[in-house]
């Protein structure tokens, strides 16, 4: 039912390729699961890829079309999305307006949405796993780190997001962490759109905190209570968080609305962060200029 | 819950389950004719009639109740061991479901069941987050790395690669707060917290039985908890969906509870604010000139009408609760089916399925006959 | 369904399982809330 043309990417476990569907010659992407690499049979990652995107259907996440096996392999059937955020960011080439950005954080966050409304936490958000169709419709992708949201007394690795979007409760080493980890993400991508830099690149974990806190401040006992229980909290270096207008600095050009949104959803303590839903209804969706179409967007 | 995999891929009718199991086991015993006839033949003159005569009557291929007998003494292994691993409920929960399910789609005479049990077990532990490595698992579970990987493969494939379970457990925890809710102050909450603990145990149970397939697990939720206490459920139910006159006349007194009392105090102050509304805006359009300075002022008038109804309207149902879809008659009626289906669960003695092992074996291995 | 079937009232409930959590600092400085567990388990209760 499928040929696979060339390879397009290769990961820790999987192999992508481009191919086509037979019956209507639609183009698709095969994620072929390497298997004999985990000793432990299937690798968790595929398992959760498998697992989550069965059961979310929705247009601003990306659609597996079939599984089946092969060889010994599994292959899972991915609708074709050529380009990521990641490439647009970088490539200076490429103008895009405020309209633009609006759009693809209006369908980041409508994806993600749809991930915390099934009770799902992605926890591994970044450009490059927001990717984009060749309609402009932009797609969460890589369920690989995903998780459905935990029983109350389950413990949760705090070793996950890749660190440039991982959020302060995570860099604290937290067990009980929520929907806000992905949160802080989609907040922090919104930031590097703004900027076409990253935003919080840490050279490694203990800087990550370094940078974060320099930037955002170091949270207090008075803004998030109960945050000096972290093990790593007394070594920290203590930086004032930046007034409104180091912020404007920072984002020339952007709505007082757009500041409001980046900092819900940057919010240091967990328990206030924006939830999706605040972030969708917030006055920065509703002012001029109203999101770019995704299809016009170049 | 329509979206899920759980519902799209693993609900059936009753009739349709009795045909999926009967296809499965006729594909199979096909196989088991064939591979019967093939060593016949193969052994040519070196059989003898009574030796043929002895391979017919022992070696004779499972019926479908046979089969569903022994996939349900071996569940029963499944959730013994799950329990022995020490595993949560829901990663034991899983396990059980991944094995009823792998054996709709496959025959105990194809896959023996006694090898799926460790597999089935150490995929529904990395299905629920709960990862143990395969050299550490096959020490505790006695089995070994390959035996465990063996199918692992062949389960997920049958599985229709599904692996998102909704358990009837969190349910319960809903209903456990939303009974607390409805009933506020009427109910003994050391009671509600024994019958908690007893309706998990019961979920575990019904996960065994075919009640599964035909029915939600909200709904089997429900039946364990009208199993364990009719009446408190009953009347929960009767606040949650019934009608306001139902409520009345069945309970003789209807149960107003704090939340009830608020709701309805909010309810008036709806219909005051409402009828104040109305009443301003045809004192404004007087006072702001006739009728005609404002164009469609019948329409807004009327607006204003339908605007008032519809508050009303909104105000009319019942408090407490939100917009009501479900007919109480309806879902008792499932519920009730589904507490039949649970109870009468039949338990497969060890003996009987010894008797089937051993003609399944008889199957696989006809030499030995 | 998009009226939920039911609504969130945290001071009638006496839910042991979840109370302390709600004053473990652990729990607190990880972002735990109350309310998304009830709107979890009352959401798959009510679908």
């Amino acid at each position: 039912s499928y040929s696979k043309e060339n390879k397009v990417g290769e990961g820790t476990y999987a192999v992508v390729y481009l191919g086509t569907r037979q019956s209507d010659s639609k183009k698709i992407a095969i994620k072929e699961i390497k298997t004999s690499e985990f000793k432990d049979g299937l690798d968790m990652s595929a398992i959760r890829e498998v697992k989550y995107l069965q059961e979310l259907e929705h247009p601003n996440v990306i659609r597996l079309m079939d599984i089946f096996m092969a060889y010994n392999n599994l292959n899972l059937v991915l609708e074709f999305l050529p380009s990521d955020l990641e490439v647009v960011i970088k490539d200076k080439s490429v103008l895009f307006t405020q309209a633009d950005i609006k759009s693809w954080l209006l369908m980041t966050l409508r994806g993600v949405h749809h991930c915390h409304r099934n009770f799902v936490l992605h926890r591994d958000l970044k450009p490059n796993n927001l990717l984009i169709s060749p309609e402009g419709i932009i797609k969460v992708a890589d369920f690989g780190l995903a998780r459905a949201v935990p029983n109350p007394r389950e413990i949760l690795t705090s070793n996950v997001v890749t660190r440039w979007y991982r959020a302060p409760e995570l860099l604290f080493g937290a067990k009980h962490y929520t929907y806000a980890v992905d949160v802080w993400s989609v907040g922090v991508i919104f930031a590097e759109m703004l900027l076409r830099v990253p935003y919080l690149p840490g050279k490694d974990d203990v800087d990550q905190m370094e940078v974060t806190f320099r930037a955002l401040g170091t949270p207090t006992e008075k803004d998030w209570p109960s945050v000096s229980m972290f093990p790593s909290y007394n070594k920290l270096q203590i930086y004032p968080p930046p007034s409104r207008d180091e912020l404007r600095n920072r984002f020339i050009a952007v709505s007082s609305s757009a500041l409001n949104l980046m900092c819900g959803m940057l919010e240091m303590n967990p328990g206030n962060r924006w939830s999706t839903v605040q972030c969708l209804e917030s006055a920065y969706f509703k002012e001029l200029p109203s999101p770019s179409n995704p299809a016009d967007i170049n | 819950y329509r979206h899920s995999s759980q519902y799209r891929h693993w609900s059936y009718t009753v009739g349709h389950l009795r045909e999926k199991r009967i296809e499965t086991n006729l594909k199979a015993v096909k196989l088991i004719q064939a591979k019967l006839q093939k060593f016949i033949d193969e052994q040519g003159d070196n059989i003898s009639q009574s030796e043929l005569q002895t391979l017919k009557s022992k070696a004779v291929p499972l019926t479908m109740e046979e089969e569903l007998k022994l996939v349900n003494f071996y569940t029963k292994k499944v959730q013994v061991i799950g329990k022995h691993l020490n595993l949560p409920t829901e990663v034991i929960a899983t396990s059980i479901t991944f094995f009823r399910r792998f054996y709709l789609e496959e025959s105990v005479m194809k896959y023996d069941p006694k090898e799926l049990v460790h597999t089935t077990i150490f995929l529904a532990c990395k299905a629920e987050n709960y990862f143990i490595g395969v050299d550490s698992f096959a020490k505790k579970a006695k089995s070994t790395k390959d035996e465990i990987l063996k199918y692992e493969f062949k389960l997920l494939e049958s599985l229709k690669f599904t692996l998102l379970n909704h358990h009837p457990y969190k349910p319960l925890h809903g209903f456990f707060l939303d009974i607390q809710q409805m009933l506020y102050g009427k109910v003994d909450l050391k009671y509600m917290g024994k019958m908690y603990d007893k309706c998990r145990r019961k979920i575990t149970e019904a996960l065994l039985t075919d009640a599964v397939y035909h029915f939600t697990p909200p709904q089997i939720t429900l039946a364990v908890l009208i199993d364990e206490d009719e009446l408190l459920v009953t009347r929960y139910l009767q606040m949650k969906f019934g009608k306001p006159e139902e409520t009345v006349e069945e309970t003789g007194t209807e149960i107003v509870t704090p939340a009830k009392e608020n709701a309805q105090k909010e309810k008036q102050e709806v219909k005051q604010e409402v009828k104040q509304e109305v009443k301003q805006e045809g004192e404004k359009s007087e006072q702001n000139g006739k009728p005609e300075d404002h164009p469609n002022t019948e329409k807004e008038e009327e607006g204003a009408e339908t605007k008032q109804e519809e508050e009303e309207e909104e105000a009319e149902v019942p408090d407490g609760k939100d917009e009501n879809t479900i007919e109480l008659d309806k879902l008792m009626e499932q519920i009730m089916a589904c507490k039949e289906m649970i109870a009468s669960m039949s338990v497969v003695s060890t003996q009987d399925a010894k008797l089937i092992y051993a003609k399944n074996y008889y199957c696989q291995y006809p030499d030995i006959v | 369904d998009v009226e939920k079937r039911y609504s969130i009232n945290p001071d009638h409930y006496n839910d042991p399982f979840i109370k302390d959590l709600e004053s473990n600092r652990e729990y607190l400085a990880s972002g735990f809330r109350t309310d998304y567990v009830y709107d979890r388990v009352l959401t798959e209760a009510f679908m």
